[in-house]
């Protein structure tokens, strides 16, 4: 599973995410990805996310609107909102992954609760991207 | 500070470990992420809008062999390859979405055709690849996406009759969700 969340110059936010699923799936079966809510969302006011890992508990957890709505309505910060999900929520249930998710003021989340996550990010106010493979 | 501009992107999570990874196998999943992000960025840099830099990003990793997504797919019971992805803006809470593809190269380009040319946010299988094909999204034979390395992973689950996250997969220990 390969996903991007950006802020433009104009404020907008957005996600995709995309995949090919699991190996030797059978049953033509779909995961969180492209579940709108559950494997990728944005909203200019709170957040963009992007998620990677086990799909089914995504799916269960509506993991990408659920890191919205503790923003909108709990009035969380960004990374608390995307810890609570990966390290209490996904971790209750067993589920295994991550997620990559940006706020309107350009701060930048990427918490997984597996060894390791490819993921990269840039800013204007850095000189480098940040490129992470490994805890 | 100007208006912030800012980029993130992943290439996956799971059992990806450094002691179990060669060094160059690590180089090439470095490469592929830096490509993607610095490609996506400038895109950004230059005026272009998130779901510019979002698509373009996604676009990169789907083109890159080594992340499950686009060329370099795992390959599912039939041998084949089922691709699904989805793209979602923030200013208008718009969204595309497309299931069951086989064919379409950037599945995240027939999501955002979809979200701009169809009064539809999720399109499945067949349907969704002749809605690409009459949008122009370019399409591949099965070869282009099964790789070497996907194809013997799935023999030996199949093997086994496992279904697996590719992270878990065989050869996979320092493969991706």
């Amino acid at each position: 599973t390969v996903g991007a969340v950006a802020l433009d110059g104009n404020g907008h936010l957005a996600a995709a995410t995309s995949t090919g699923g699991m190996v030797n799936k059978k049953y033509n079966r779909i995961g969180d990805t492209p579940l709108i809510g559950a494997g990728t969302y944005a909203d200019n006011r709170w957040g963009a996310v992007s998620t990677t890992g086990h799909g089914e508990y995504f799916m269960r957890l509506v993991a990408a609107y659920s890191v919205i709505s503790m923003r909108e309505f709990g009035g969380m910060e960004l990374t608390r909102a995307t810890q609570l999900l990966i390290h209490h929520k996904l971790d209750k249930l067993g589920g295994q992954g991550g997620l990559i998710a940006i706020d309107p003021s350009g701060r930048i989340c990427m918490p997984f609760n597996a060894p390791g996550m490819f993921r990269a990010s840039m800013r204007n106010d850095a000189q480098e991207p940040l490129i992470a493979m490994f805890d | 500070m100007s208006q912030p501009i800012a980029i993130a992107i992943h290439g996956g999570a799971g059992n990806i470990r450094m002691d179990k990874m060669p060094a160059d196998k690590q180089q090439s999943y470095q490469k592929g992420l830096e490509n993607a992000i610095k490609v996506s960025y400038d895109r950004l840099a230059g005026n272009g809008s998130a779901m510019d830099a979002v698509e373009t990003a996604v676009t990169r990793m789907e083109d890159y062999p080594l992340f499950n997504a686009g060329r370099g797919s795992v390959v599912d019971h039939r041998g084949k390859i089922e691709m699904e992805a989805a793209i979602m803006d923030g200013a208008n809470l718009e969204a595309g979405a497309a299931v069951g593809l086989e064919r379409t190269r950037n599945p995240v380009a027939l999501a955002r055709a979809i979200r701009h040319h169809s009064q539809h946010i999720m399109l499945n299988g067949e349907g969704a690849e002749n809605f690409a094909r009459e949008h122009s999204i370019p399409q591949e034979d099965e070869q282009y996406f099964i790789t070497d390395h996907r194809y013997d992973q799935w023999v030996q689950l199949d093997e086994q009759g496992a279904v697996s996250l590719d992270h878990n997969a065989p050869q996979g220990g320092e493969e991706i969700g």
